[in-house]
């Protein structure tokens, strides 16, 4: 398992706005992004999970210095997509760990996981690609949690 | 823009799993990968976005094959891990536009989510990587999803 991770990465560059409480039809998310897209914000990840009753939140991270219009943005559109509240948060950071075959090696999910709690590193964000497994926490905590991963997939010396 | 993007794919060989209501600290996420792990589940996605009040949902695809187990080993854990519901839903499908430079080209997510909304089509979850923007919608719709993309992606001919 600990030979299907080449590397550990992190990225502490970018702030998340997420946009709360959006009713889920149609319409909402293309009206968000292009609000952002007219005001030339570059986006990063773009997350969204299902709604449970009719309503979701849709997180984005973008570089620290396009939060503030961000969030600005978002808030402005607050009305048109009746979204509950939209909140800033630039204390984050992300760390990924990347890997080939990571959907047939089930363990490698959960031994990131149970890395980041074994260091009291609570996991804000979830998000993976076919090679890489990110977890959003907060910044003050990244550089350990790499270090972290790095011994518990043996690239200590990388 | 739309010369930023080379493909147009989709995925129906997966089914969806969330486990709603989990509080959000440390041991959670590692608790619910690690069970899935010893009942060697194959997770592909995992999506979790933050919480607002403490706690949040992990929605996880796995192959069509492994949703009744992924769906049960979830369930069996609900106490533990002190989720409010396991919801398993078959019925979903995922589409995604590949491309190089999205980041910096912020018109493209907007362009996908308006080709959606055009469709009536409902975006579910949405999960993005470098070089690809992913999002669940329902099975019986991603055909439509996938021709309306590669019309706004002139990629018709692909
Ligand atoms: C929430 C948002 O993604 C909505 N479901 C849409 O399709 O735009
Ligand atoms: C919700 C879950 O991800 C939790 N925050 C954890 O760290 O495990």
């Amino acid at each position: 398992e600990q030979a299907m991770i080449s590397a550990v990465t992190s990225d502490s560059s970018e702030a998340k706005v997420t946009v709360a409480g959006v009713p889920d039809h149609p319409g909402v998310a293309a009206r968000l992004f292009r609000a952002l897209a007219d005001h030339s914000i570059n986006v990063d990840m773009i997350e969204q999970n299902v709604s449970l009753q009719g309503t979701t939140d849709i997180s984005f991270t973008v570089p620290h210095e396009d939060l503030a219009t961000a969030e600005e943005v978002s808030s402005s559109l607050m009305g048109a997509i009746e979204a509950t509240e939209v909140l800033a948060d630039p204390d984050i950071a992300t760390v990924s760990i990347i890997g080939a075959g990571m959907k047939t090696h089930p363990g490698i999910s959960a031994t990131m996981f149970e890395t980041l709690a074994a260091e009291g590193i609570n996991i804000e964000m979830i998000s993976t690609s076919s090679i890489r497994l990110t977890c959003v926490v907060r910044a003050d905590v990244v550089d350990k949690a790499v270090v972290a991963l790095h011994r518990a997939f043996n690239l200590e010396n990388e």
